[in-house]
């Protein structure tokens, strides 16, 4: 464990709550897609199997749970509890571009043949794409609220500190994996876009809207 | 070096 993996997954575990608390606090789910959070269900399902093989440490294990527990609280909290206040008009991406594909790509190319290797495999290549139905949304309707873009800020600083992690686990390790780097670097490019939004306009006190 | 999934990471 380095500090930019520790706080990476802060990071991610902080995205996570912020996004649970602003759907709770104000009864609504507008404007996030369901989308991209069944897809993160989905990633953290089938990447945390190993949960009932391998036990890593208590830290390891508890993150672990934490972060399915809440993927599934915020698709009930979206899809059922404040069902009448989901913009599914809006969240019209096609995930089966994206989970079909993927799930090719994972078949073929893995580490090893083996079922949870190929749903490891999967889950790390879903990952990297599963954000692309929330600024789609983002994109559809030119604007986020201020607290949904603090959402997308954390889950994008989580991936760019895990690439520093990968960095210094390469140079002090001798430890890299290329198929969790190279779908890491993906994902944080997806985000750029977005960053330089969240620098140039919420963080200067604006509400983050697109030109139409 | 090891190329191999980083099992500890989340």
């Amino acid at each position: 464990m380095n500090i930019f993996r520790l706080t990476g997954d802060l990071s991610h575990l902080a995205a996570i709550i912020i996004l649970l608390l602003k759907i709770w606090k104000t009864r609504s789910c507008a404007g996030i897609s369901g989308k991209s959070q069944i897809l993160f269900a989905i990633v953290f399902t089938t990447r945390y199997l190993d949960l009932l093989s391998s036990f890593i440490s208590l830290y390891n294990t508890s993150m672990k749970v934490i972060y399915i527990g809440c993927a599934y609280a915020t698709v009930y909290l979206i899809y059922m509890k404040f069902r009448a206040t989901y913009d599914g008009n809006h969240d019209s991406f096609r995930v089966e571009f994206l989970v079909v594909p993927v799930g090719g790509l994972a078949v073929l190319i893995n580490h090893d043949f083996s079922f949870l290797e190929i749903l490891w495999t999967f889950s790390i290549y879903l990952e990297s794409v599963a954000i692309l139905p929330q600024l789609f949304m983002i994109s559809k309707t030119g604007e986020a609220e201020t607290i949904t873009t603090h959402y997308l800020f954390c889950l994008g600083l989580y991936r760019a500190l895990y690439i520093v992690n990968w960095i210094w686990r390469y140079y002090f390790e001798a430890f890299f994996d290329l198929i969790a780097i190279v779908a890491g670097v993906v994902q944080t490019i997806l985000y750029c876009d977005f960053f330089y939004l969240y620098v140039t306009k919420v963080l200067k006190g604006k509400k983050l809207s697109l030109p139409a | 070096c090891h190329r191999k999934r980083p099992k500890d990471e989340l």
